[in-house]
């Protein structure tokens, strides 16, 4: 799972 | 992923389309703002720069592809096609949309997640996609009546953001760890910015009327 800091929004 | 955001990006996806339709079809992108269709592939490129390094997920990766090829194809078409270029209102987009590319990164320059380029390229194209439609909203102000698939492509733009602010306040209830700041607050000015023409166009669909912006 990725934390906040990445973006995953378009 | 949510449903907000979902309906979202497939309201993206139809602006898009909707544009793509009107420039193919008519052969004219009279009433589009090539300064926003580039600010839009600037905000792309710049948004995505992650898309060779990081695998988020196949939907991830195929839209991203998406909305920079077809930028880019949309900024091509109006520059270069012979007969598309011709119908380009180019007297009338006058913005100086160069202040906005300025402006952003210096605001990015300040504000970001981290300092590093990656996440000051993502703030970068995070401000600068709030302020893109300005010359698009300043040319259909210029340019008259405006004709329906032109109307239907900026609402459509101009309703994904709202969708996104919809995602974004999901998130906020239901995930621990929100950081999502820069992303909010950057859409809702996006948003705001279409207000009075999602005004207008309610107007002219409860009249029936021609989509009309006053100067």
């Amino acid at each position: 799972y990725f934390d906040y800091d990445y973006h995953d929004e378009l | 992923m949510n449903i907000f955001r979902l309906a979202g990006d497939m309201t993206h996806l139809m602006s898009i389309l909707v544009l793509l339709l009107k420039i193919y079809a008519t052969k004219s992108c009279s009433g589009i703002s090539l300064k926003t269709q580039e600010l839009y592939a600037v905000v792309f490129l710049a948004r995505y720069l992650d898309l060779l390094t990081d695998f988020f997920s196949l939907y991830n990766t195929v839209m991203k592809v998406v909305f920079i090829v077809s930028s880019l194809a949309i900024v091509w078409c109006m520059r270069y096609h012979r007969a598309v270029r011709r119908t380009y209102d180019r007297e009338l987009d006058t913005f100086r949309h160069y202040f906005l590319i300025l402006g952003s990164f210096v605001l990015a320059l300040i504000f970001h997640e981290k300092f590093t380029v990656r996440e000051i390229f993502w703030a970068f194209s995070i401000y600068l996609e709030a302020v893109a439609i300005l010359p698009q909203l300043v040319l259909l102000q210029r340019s008259g009546n405006v004709d329906n698939l032109t109307g239907q492509y900026v609402f459509f733009l101009g309703a994904y953001r709202g969708f996104y602010i919809l995602n974004w306040i999901y998130r906020y209830f239901t995930e621990a760890h929100f950081g999502r700041w820069i992303a909010s607050i950057s859409g809702l000015v996006q948003t705001a910015l279409y207000a009075d023409f999602f005004y207008y166009y309610f107007l002219s669909w409860k009249n029936n009327a021609k989509l009309k912006l006053p100067a």
